[in-house]
């Protein structure tokens, strides 16, 4: 689908992607921590832009996650928020393999 | 309005209110939280009724908080997920002191 290319193509894209909703307190938790790191990521807000529940359907197909924040680092799927904050001892590593620092 | 009043009843009328949202992670939390006390809490989630947005501006102009969680503990405003979380050490004496355990 065209979510699904548009999807990928942000997790092909860039070193950090976070999928995320502006609202969300977990998806801030998450944009805290990364730039805490020093880490360039990019970020599309699902509740702002008109295909984020499409985008949101895609990313079920391709993580079997539909949650947010919806996290990729070097093209590899990490989770979510609480996956995120559980590898903080090797996100420096993760980050730095990836060209995000 | 209405809504105020509904609010209002909903503070009023329980030891604990919990104003919620179904898919928010913070309010899970504050609910997990408080389950773990063994406290008995009234929750509304304001996504899943047709005045949710009326209530939120309602508990607005009554906290000055549109957030969710927005909690309160014998009439008591605590504030939201993070205010409860940083009681935890007096949080059993709160709901002790509310009726709610
Ligand atoms: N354990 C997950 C929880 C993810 C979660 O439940 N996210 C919520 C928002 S906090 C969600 O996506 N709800 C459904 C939705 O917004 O579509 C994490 O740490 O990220
Ligand atoms: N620091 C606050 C954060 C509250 C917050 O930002 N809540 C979000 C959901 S996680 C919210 O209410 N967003 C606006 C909305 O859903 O109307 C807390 O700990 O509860
Ligand atoms: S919507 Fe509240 S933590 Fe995500």
């Amino acid at each position: 689908s065209a979510a699904k290319t548009k999807a990928q193509g942000i997790i092909d894209d860039n070193a950090v992607a976070v999928f995320s909703k502006s609202y969300c307190s977990y998806c801030n938790a998450t944009k805290t921590l990364l730039s805490e790191l020093g880490a360039k990521y990019y970020t599309i807000e699902l509740d702002q832009v008109d295909d984020g529940a499409a985008i949101q359907d895609a990313l079920q197909e391709i993580t079997s996650q539909r949650s947010v924040p919806n996290i990729f680092i070097g093209q590899k799927h990490i989770g979510g928020n609480s996956d995120l904050q559980a590898k903080k001892a090797e996100l420096k590593n993760l980050l730095q393999s990836a060209g995000a620092v």
